[in-house]
């Protein structure tokens, strides 16, 4: 694949928010992110699939510091886009390896999955880039998944 | 914010495999890409929000010459995991707005997807990663989408 995995590393200052059931229209996804910037939260992973029904879920991580804030914010968007509800998890770390040429990245992904599986570790969350697969992990899980993709992509304890 | 964005782009050689209600444990991401990988099939884009009820859904995106095979893959798959289904999409591009220090990309964020909602384009997936925002809008609608965020973002009309 001409793939070079040049680092891993793990962020444990996340906490989650998952807004389950909002209208995927038009408008939706700009005013929740609006919600988050008018009270200066800093949001890191942004995760929306594909909608069944008409309904989306959308989820995004934030510091761990930021998580009551983000709740009132989350609290008020449910309401106000009549969403289903929205579920908190400040448990969380965000795993990432990062490569070169990552466009073909079918191998480096299926490494790193396994790596993780082979430790019975349960991927949460899936986010990619070209150059960067991300995934969300337990946080108590966290250090032993960074040894498991270092193992894997045989990469010294170092980030990135 | 100290963001800066340098550019946009759209990729309009995409498909979607949507793989619905997969089990969400240990193991099962590492197969879905293990199916793709043993058919060689680059996969661009992994999608994959936290589960409810146990059961997750996972988005991939592959070049419209490989949806064929990606299908007959992603047929197998719902066999061997058991999952609920699959929904295939060529209809679709994938817009991505790229820019400096984005870890603190709300406003970045709020802005692109508020760009594409007043042109009333939907947007149906969304992924990030620090320095990029990348969305999943309707093919026809490319041309316009990126159009939209050259404007939101005051960029020329050059990618990246
Ligand atoms: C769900 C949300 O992304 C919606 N589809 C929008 O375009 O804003
Ligand atoms: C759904 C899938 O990501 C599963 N949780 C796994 O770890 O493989």
């Amino acid at each position: 694949e001409g793939i070079v995995v040049s680092g891993a590393a793990v962020s444990k200052d996340e906490a989650k928010i998952a807004l389950r059931g909002v209208p995927d229209k038009p408008g939706i996804a700009a005013s929740i992110l609006g919600g988050f910037a008018s009270h200066n939260i800093n949001v890191d992973v942004i995760i929306q699939n594909t909608s069944e029904a008409g309904l989306a879920d959308m989820s995004l991580t934030v510091s761990k510091a930021d998580l009551p804030d983000a709740r009132s914010v989350a609290e008020a968007l449910v309401v106000d886009l009549g969403a289903s509800g929205f579920e908190c998890d400040e448990n969380i770390a965000k795993l990432s390896v990062v490569g070169i040429g990552m466009r073909s990245h079918t191998g480096v992904a299926e490494r790193m999955f396994s790596a993780l599986a082979e430790e019975g570790i349960n991927i949460q969350m899936i986010s990619t880039s070209e150059i960067k697969i991300s995934v969300v992990v337990d946080e108590g899980l966290a250090d032993k998944a960074l040894m498991a993709v270092h193992r894997a992509f045989d990469l010294q304890n170092s980030p990135f």
